[in-house]
């Protein structure tokens, strides 16, 4: 997280920290077996990973502590669009963990609500993105161990898109952005996620319910004037989320 | 020709006289002999008749005999002034035989051609028993039972038939009655048997029957007080009843009704040679044996509610609602027991024990409480709860269940399914807050 700051005890219960293959990974608790992550995060050089090697941190903000009780994940499921061979790609960059037990809900662990069928993204709405992620001390980028958050509010598509399309000028891969993703930011930088966040939640609060509008997909750079993050539009995909909790 | 084998006698038949309905040849003398079987009358009915009219069937006539006595002689036609025809009347013979004897002179008259005479005749049942008494006394000397083409005679009870089949003997031991209701009497009842006397009469009906003698009024028998003072001591009857002092009744008072609380009971006549006793007769009927009130169950209810209840009665015990039934601390689906011949019924009351739906089902991420009731027993009530804030019930189930009849746990909207927490999603403890602006 770029531009956050460290989030207190109980107050992002439902982030979770992934490591996969050994790589660190962002994702949120929908339910007592289910975390809702990005695809990228669970396909490596396409191929999906395997459950074993999937391990699953909740409910403190410290990963030193964390790495105390990690969950194993029972299943993992990738969106079946997602096709993201050479990473240009991450039209539907959505995945499910299933975890082998449930999980009692407390103050620190908590499932974050869904979005509604046909929920609408209005430009500024703000979110929350966390992440235990790359943040920045200083000049220099560091992977931190502490949960941070930053609020960010939803940038208009289009200008969104030129965003995008003014980064392909100057660089030779540049993924497109599609329907399926929105983005958040600020055009001055600053504020933002970073690697390591993949997979985290881009929560907005109504009337002090939190749903979880975003996914952590993918960003040119982090925090940079006039580029944006990226984010998976989860809206458009509640059916399929239920559909696979409930066929697993 | 040969021997036809011998047969009964036919039951009917026809006759008639020669060439009829030609008219009769002069110079006849035909006779028929007819019989039916023993025991019965034969009924003679002329279908026509038509003989020479004369003044006492003097020329011509149709005589007919039983025993040799004429029985009637007839001639003439139905509408002739002279002669003697036997109308529509049948003629009825005093046995079994009648004999037809029909004779013609030498000659007809010849303005009219009399044809003769056609006749049916059948076997009439005697009722032998009303007939008169002869001179050897009557049929039967005690009863007398009509049968078809016979009779039987009979005796009264105490008495025997002899081997003459007519005549009755004394003879009444051994009589066992066994029929739920009856009528029973001294030999000659009212009037006095022979002497010496000695009969036993055992009434013995169903267990689960008690007995009950009423003795008629008019009843008689020998009490003649002894220097020894002895009770009845020539003429008695000894009434006994299994497991009590045997009663012996004599006197000219009727012992009236005695209920003998027993399915069983022995009566011994006995009479002496001397003096004389007219004897007693009694109606004997049956009643169920009691058994004793159910009583009552506490939270149950036991039907039919009866004034008395006898042997074959059966009972039911149903409990209240949410109680069930219990016997020897197991639990029964029904109750029923029937009053046994004893007097006893078969089986205890049970009793009613309050159900209990059982432990609560444990709400996964939530709790239940007990609000009333005792020991998950009927009517309890309990209430479920989610571990809030982090989980809720489902769609705001009612969350209180009452121990019901069915012993199911049921909410009040009728439901048995337990609750179920759901997750609250989205609403952390702790917000994040900032104050600078």
């Amino acid at each position: 997280i770029i531009g956050g700051k460290e989030a207190p005890d109980d107050t992002i219960p439902w982030q979770v920290l992934l490591s996969v293959d050994g790589q660190r990974g962002g994702g949120m608790v929908i339910a007592d077996r289910w975390i809702l992550t990005a695809a990228h995060v669970l396909k490596h050089n396409g191929n999906i990973t395997s459950s074993e090697a999937v391990r699953a941190y909740m409910g403190l903000t410290n990963v030193k502590a964390l790495q105390l009780s990690p969950l194993n994940a029972a299943s993992v499921h990738v969106h079946p669009e997602y096709n993201n061979p050479n990473g240009l790609n991450y039209d539907h960059d959505i995945g499910l963990v299933k975890l082998q037990e449930p999980v009692t809900f407390n103050s620190s662990i908590m499932p974050i609500c869904l979005p509604g069928e046909g929920t609408t993204y209005t430009t500024g709405m703000m979110g929350l993105v966390s992440g235990f992620g790359l943040t920045e001390e200083g000049r220099r980028r560091i992977l931190t161990n502490k949960l941070k958050y930053v609020q960010l509010p939803v940038v208009e598509q289009e200008a969104c898109s030129n965003s995008v399309t003014l980064a392909k000028r100057t660089r030779d891969y540049v993924p497109n952005l599609t329907n399926n993703m929105f983005c958040a930011g600020v055009p001055e930088g600053g504020k933002d996620s970073c690697q390591g966040d993949s997979g985290g939640p881009f929560t907005v609060s109504d009337d002090g319910q939190f749903w979880a509008a975003g996914i952590v997909s993918w960003g040119v750079d982090c925090g940079q004037q006039g580029t944006y993050g990226v984010y998976t539009r989860v809206s458009n995909y509640v059916d399929w989320i239920n559909k696979t909790m409930q066929e697993n | 020709c040969w021997h036809l084998p011998d047969s009964e006698p036919p039951m009917h038949g026809h006759i008639q006289s020669p060439q009829y309905p030609q008219p009769y040849p002069p110079n006849l003398q035909e006779q028929w002999d007819l019989s039916v079987p023993e025991g019965y009358h034969i009924r003679l009915t002329f279908t026509h008749l038509d003989i020479e009219a004369s003044a006492g069937c003097h020329y011509d006539a149709l005589t007919v005999l039983y025993d040799g006595k004429a029985l009637g002689k007839f001639c003439g036609h139905e509408n002739s002034a002279d002669g003697n025809h036997p109308g529509n009347q049948p003629i009825l013979s005093p046995g079994n035989t009648l004999t037809l004897l029909f004779q013609t002179d030498k000659s007809n008259p010849e303005r009219h051609q009399n044809v003769g005479f056609s006749a049916e005749y059948q076997a009439i049942d005697i009722d032998e028993c009303s007939a008169p008494e002869t001179e050897d006394g009557p049929l039967c000397s005690q009863i007398c039972l009509n049968t078809v083409g016979s009779y039987l005679c009979s005796c009264h009870h105490g008495f025997e038939l002899r081997s003459d089949q007519r005549t009755c003997v004394l003879s009444c031991t051994g009589g066992i009655f066994e029929e739920p209701e009856g009528h029973l009497s001294s030999p000659g009842y009212p009037n006095p048997p022979p002497h010496a006397v000695t009969c036993q009469y055992i009434i013995s009906v169903e267990f689960g029957f008690t007995l009950s003698l009423n003795f008629t009024d008019n009843f008689h028998i020998e009490s003649l007080d002894t220097a020894e003072g002895l009770n009845c001591p020539y003429h008695w009857l000894k009434i006994t009843i299994p497991n009590e002092k045997p009663m012996k009744l004599c006197g000219g008072k009727s012992p009236g009704l005695i209920s003998t609380h027993s399915n069983t009971v022995t009566l011994d006549y006995h009479t002496d040679n001397d003096g004389q006793s007219s004897g007693w007769s009694l109606d004997y009927s049956t009643h169920r044996v009691k058994c004793p009130f159910p009583g009552k169950v506490a939270k149950g209810r036991v039907t039919p509610v009866l004034s008395e209840y006898l042997y074959r009665d059966h009972i039911f015990v149903r409990c209240d609602q949410g109680y069930k039934l219990m016997t020897n601390g197991k639990e029964i689906k029904s109750f029923s027991a029937v009053c046994q011949s004893s007097g006893q019924w078969h089986l205890p009351l049970p009793e009613c024990h309050i159900i209990d739906c059982g432990k609560p089902k444990p709400l996964l991420n939530g709790g239940v409480t007990f609000l009333s009731g005792f020991q998950n027993q009927y009517l309890s009530v309990i209430q479920y709860h989610c571990n809030e804030p982090f989980y809720s019930l489902l769609g705001g189930m009612t969350a209180e269940f009452t121990c019901e009849a069915d012993r199911n746990w049921r909410s009040n909207n009728n439901l048995v399914v337990s609750p179920t927490c759901i997750p609250v999603c989205g609403k952390p403890t702790k917000q994040i807050s900032a104050y600078q602006r």
